[in-house]
This record gives C-alpha cells, structure tokens and sequence, in this order.
C-alpha cells in the first residue's frame, strides 16, 4: 500500500481535479484506489456523487470512532471512498489541543486500508489538524500549483512547511505539478518557467494544460477518463501518473 | 462609508479578483477605497506587490494593537490597503474564545476608515474568526462562485450560515455573482441556469466570464482596467459594480 496525499493551502489550484484524475489513472492501470476526502468542503465526495449531509461512516469518524468507518464503492472499477462529512469542519475548531491527534489518519490507514494498492487522500486548503494528518500519513505529497503569480506565494508556504517538517525529521518526498497551465498567456509560460528554476527536480517536467472538460467530468459525477479518454488534460494526468510509478524513478 | 465584504469558504471561486476587479471599477468612477486583506494567504497583498513577510501594521494588528493599524498607498488612484501579515494564521489557532473577538473589524472601520466611500474586504476559504468578522462588519456581501459543479456545494453552505445569521437577527443583504463563466462548456450553462433558478433576486442577472487577462494583471501587480480596459472579463466587472452602486438599487 502507497499513500499520497494531495496538498496546496491555497485554493482552486486543482486539489480535488488532481486527487480524482490520478487515482482514475491507477485505477486504470489495474491497481485498487482508495479516495479519501479531509476536506469539510467534501469536493470530492460530491464528485462521487455522495451527499455530505447523509454519508455515514465518514473521516469525521477518525477522530470519533475510528472502527466504525468503511469504505464506500463508488461504483467505478478499482475506486473506492472513504467520504467527508460536514461535521468535519468541528473537528478543526475542538482541536486547540494537537498532542496525538496529528497520527490518527496514519493508524486508521496502516490498520484498515491494506487491502488497497493505493490510497489518495484530498486536503482542505488551509493548514490545520486534516492537512498535518495528511502529511503524517503520507509516503509522498504531491502538491499542484496554479501557472499564476497569486497562487506563488501559497507555494512558497506550503515548502517552508514541508522544509519544518524535515527539519523535525519528517522528510516528505514530494513533487510539484503546474496545473490549469494555458499556453496562450504570459503569466502561465512565465510563472512556470520560473517554477521550474525554483523547484528543478521537485517538479514534474510536464503541464497540466486548461482542459475544459475536468469541470464537465465533476458535473456528471465520473472519473475523468470515462467520458473523456482522448482529451488533452486528463492525456496529461495519466502520464503523470505513469511517471510517479516507482519503476519510472520518482524525480 | 459602505462596507463591502467578499466572501465564499470554497477556494479558488475569484474573490481576491473579484475584491480587486470592483475596488478598481469604484476607483475609476471617482470614489475613494480601501482594500482590507484577512487572509492569511495574502494574496491580495501580494497583488499589490506588498510582502507579507515584511509588511507592517496589517490586518493582524486588528487583534493586537488595533491603533497601530495604517493604510497604505497603493500608487493607484484612489486605492489604499491594509494588507494581511502571515502572522494572521496564528489568530485562527489562538482564538478558541470567539466572544467579542468577533466586531473587532466592524470597531476599527468604524473608527478609522470614516476617509473612505468604499471598503472592499478580501476573506480566506474557511469559515473562522476572519470570515466572521468581515461578515459582522459589512453593509453588503459578495459571494462569487464558478459555474461549475464542485462550487455549488460550497455556496450552499456559505447560504446556510447566512440564513443562521439571519435568524439571529443579523440578515446581511448579498450578491451571488457568477465567475469564470465559460460559455463553450455545458457545465457552465447548465450551473449557472441551476444558480439562476435557485437564487432568483439574490444572484446578478450578468456574468463574469473566463478571462485570461486577471491572471496577467495579477502577475504585472497592475488592478485590471490600467491594461486591460477592453477585455471582456474587466468590462463585465465594471457593469456588475455600476449594478451595485445604490442608485441602481441593490438586487
Ligand atoms: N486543468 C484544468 N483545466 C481546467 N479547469 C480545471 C483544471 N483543473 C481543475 N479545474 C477546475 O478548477 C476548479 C478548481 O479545481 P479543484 O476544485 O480541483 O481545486 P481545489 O484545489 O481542490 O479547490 P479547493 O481549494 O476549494 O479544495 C474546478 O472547477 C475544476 O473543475
Ligand atoms: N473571470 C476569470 N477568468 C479567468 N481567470 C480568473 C477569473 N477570475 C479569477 N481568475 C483566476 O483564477 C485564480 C483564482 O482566483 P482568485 O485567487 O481570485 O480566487 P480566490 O477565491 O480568491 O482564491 P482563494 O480561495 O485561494 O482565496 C487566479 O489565478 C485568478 O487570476
Ligand atoms: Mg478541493
Ligand atoms: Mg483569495
């Protein structure tokens, strides 16, 4: 079992979209997903067509009843989802008190989630109690970026973060990814220029273009793949998938 | 003074753009503005090419030494700023005790800013002590959202606070406003006819649509209309902020 976490305390740079899109990849490559949603938002498990106010069993159980919470069939081969309750959003207010709780998520995975190749976990943007869960959990923290100059400096947080953490012993390997990349723009062909001489081999060489369809694919409720095999930003997504796979040597 | 509050707890729906976009509609019909950043992320600040690292006297000072607090110039007529420090993320964490912590903005603009027409309030993603108290300090509140799926969730809720606050007695007139509408998508079609059936009188009849000309503003640090006065995104802004002045009466 490899877990990755999914992370960018800034919004909209394509969390969610990342989370779906390569766990539809590995799914596709054969492998058996878990998604599970951190986010009181619960993006993704309304993309799967779960109503956050009615889901049962949810990750607010982490911090509740950890044993009572199963993991739901999303009705597409090889994806599976442990989804996000409103109630989640509590869970971050009650906890002023950290000590132990920054470790359930990894617990409830090393006991629970065994029986999956791969597990994807989604992040709120904001760093607090689901994002160091998430952290602490993780094997490798993938972090998309927008191509845009507002959403640098939410990066640039993010990696002192990260560079906290090592400093504390817990080096997260990671690896950047320019999403929402619009050829057509300066700011896009420059901000990632710029990206790629700040991160060098931290990030993924490739782009995550505009695609018009990922929003298309959220709206129907399926993996991006289904309806939209050939289209060029979910074409990205699987390889960058392929190149996360450890035979391919992460970068 | 009218204090104008943007605000929606899901990431990345264009409120630093939309707090940018109307601050600099009102600027170029004549009125004085101040731009308030309470997001810890600061993207606002950055915007205006201020660093959040060594800005002083920010929003943060609200709940520290609020007389210490001094707007800054920003070089564009008729725009002055307080900006958001880092810092601000601590206030989140400590603030476990909300009472009266939550009219702590309202205080201040009360006090301070009487020099202004208009004061434009940028918030983060989340529903915490910042939101709240932009919430309780404004005349009038902006809810921007994307036309698309995984928005409408995050609208839904940001209207259950506000229909809680109303019952309380505290009903704050609001503006749904459509962003980043992509006519060539059904998703955005089809949410945004959703949006219209759903918020009625409460959701401005027009739209903002896809427009890669804020990313380039944001990136030159320029407010959009300097460059861009023609671009159909930038126009849309400057209708929506004429339909909001109170002579058109509020929607
Ligand atoms: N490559 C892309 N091209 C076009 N649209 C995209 C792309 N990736 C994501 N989107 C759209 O951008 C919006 C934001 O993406 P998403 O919700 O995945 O971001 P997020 O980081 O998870 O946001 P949040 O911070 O709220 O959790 C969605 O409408 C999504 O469909
Ligand atoms: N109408 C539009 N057309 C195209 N791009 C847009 C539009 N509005 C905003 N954007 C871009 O979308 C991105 C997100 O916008 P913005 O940062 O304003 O959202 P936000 O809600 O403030 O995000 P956060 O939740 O992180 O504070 C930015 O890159 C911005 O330039
Ligand atoms: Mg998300
Ligand atoms: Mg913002």
């Amino acid at each position: 079992m490899k877990i990755w976490t999914v992370a960018n305390q800034k919004g909209g740079v394509g969390k969610t979209t990342t989370t779906v899109s390569v766990a539809d990849a590995l799914a596709g490559l054969g492998y058996r997903v878990l998604l599970m949603d951190l986010d009181p938002q619960a993006s993704l498990t309304c993309y799967m067509q779960l109503d956050p106010d009615q889901v049962e069993n949810t990750s607010y159980d982490l911090f509740n009843k950890p044993e009572r919470i199963r993991p739901v069939d999303t009705g597409f081969e090889g994806l599976h989802i442990v989804g996000a309750s409103m109630a989640l959003a509590n869970v971050e207010k009650r906890s002023s008190s950290i000590d132990g709780k920054g470790l359930v998520l990894k617990r409830w995975l090393q006991q629970h989630a065994q029986a999956y190749d791969y597990v994807l976990i989604d992040t709120p943007p904001a760093l607090g109690m689901m994002m160091i869960n998430a952290l602490a959990a993780c094997d490798h923290l993938l972090v998309p970026v927008q191509t845009d100059f507002l959403a640098l400096k939410g990066l640039e947080r993010m990696m002192k973060v990260l560079g906290m953490l090592a400093v504390s012993g817990a080096e997260i390997p990671h690896t950047v990814i320019a999403t929402m990349f619009d050829k057509r723009t300066n700011a896009s062909r420059r901000t990632y220029q710029f990206l790629k001489n700040q991160y060098k081999t931290r990030i993924w060489p490739g782009v995550i273009p505009v695609d018009t369809k990922f929003r298309e694919a959220s709206r129907l409720g399926v993996p991006p793949s289904f309806l939209f095999a050939q289209s060029h930003g979910i074409v990205a997504y699987q390889k960058l998938t392929r190149d996360l796979l450890p035979d391919d040597l992460l970068r």
